[in-house]
């Protein structure tokens, strides 16, 4: 449930913060 | 008329010698060439001038060149060093070299403050990560209530701004991610250690007489 995440762990959920995607053809 | 132009190789204006970029960064010769085909193909793709634009960035992640991301528009402000606009080929191996498996610890802190710390101020302040929240939930088409965002921004600053001074700075930052090590999983790419079988086609077209490794 996301209240009990801190809003970092929310965050860093994020596709745009997923640059493994770079790498994928 | 168009002046003649012989058969020169493409340019790529920030096309620095890999010998120098490996002994810069974690990357071997050899994976400096790899990343120079992946620069290659993302450079080129919406046009070939040799720099990655943020759309060409986008269209990387996303595969869609049309997706506005918060998350990524602050990733491609990072890697555009020189604040041209455009990522050449030296700033995208050194701005990737941070998410190397074998990067130390505290670039990876100090590039993740950046990336939060969206206004450089040397703070990560509470409009920013609602600003960032309200993005994510976003894009994600989650709903939730202003009261469920503001007690999770309440939870955050509780754990991390432990002097309560309604920010975060760098040394709450460090202390924080102590804590919570998985925040820094976006940090690391594991790709990065296989980058020479990703794009094997480096070794035909290297610049490097003896490939070392």
């Amino acid at each position: 449930r996301p209240v009990t995440m801190n809003a970092f762990e929310l965050i860093s959920k994020s596709q745009g913060l997923n640059l493994g995607c770079l790498f994928e053809k | 008329m168009g002046c003649f132009q012989s058969k020169t190789r493409k340019q790529f204006p920030g096309h620095e010698n890999p010998v120098i970029l490996a002994s810069q960064t974690a990357f071997s010769v050899s994976e400096v060439e790899a990343l120079f085909e992946l620069f290659k193909s993302i450079s080129s793709s919406v046009i070939d001038d040799g720099l990655i634009n943020k759309e060409e960035f986008q269209l990387a992640i996303f595969k869609n060149r049309k997706k506005e991301n918060l998350f990524a528009n602050r990733i491609f402000d990072l890697f555009d060093v020189k604040r041209k606009g455009v990522i050449d080929f030296g700033d995208f191996v050194r701005s990737l070299n941070v998410f190397h498996p074998n990067a130390p610890q505290e670039d990876k802190i100090d590039f993740s403050f950046k990336l939060y710390d969206m206004d450089g101020t040397g703070y990560i302040e509470r409009q920013e990560v609602k600003q960032m929240l309200i993005a994510l939930l976003s894009e994600s088409e989650m709903r939730l209530a202003d009261e469920t965002v503001e007690t999770i921004l309440d939870k955050t600053f509780l754990e991390a701004d432990v002097n309560e001074d309604g920010k975060i700075d760098k040394s709450e930052w460090q202390n924080f991610v102590s804590r919570n090590p998985s925040l820094m999983k976006i940090m690391t790419l594991p790709y990065l250690r296989d980058i020479t079988t990703t794009f094997p086609s480096f070794v035909f077209n290297s610049e490097v007489d003896e490939i070392a490794t």
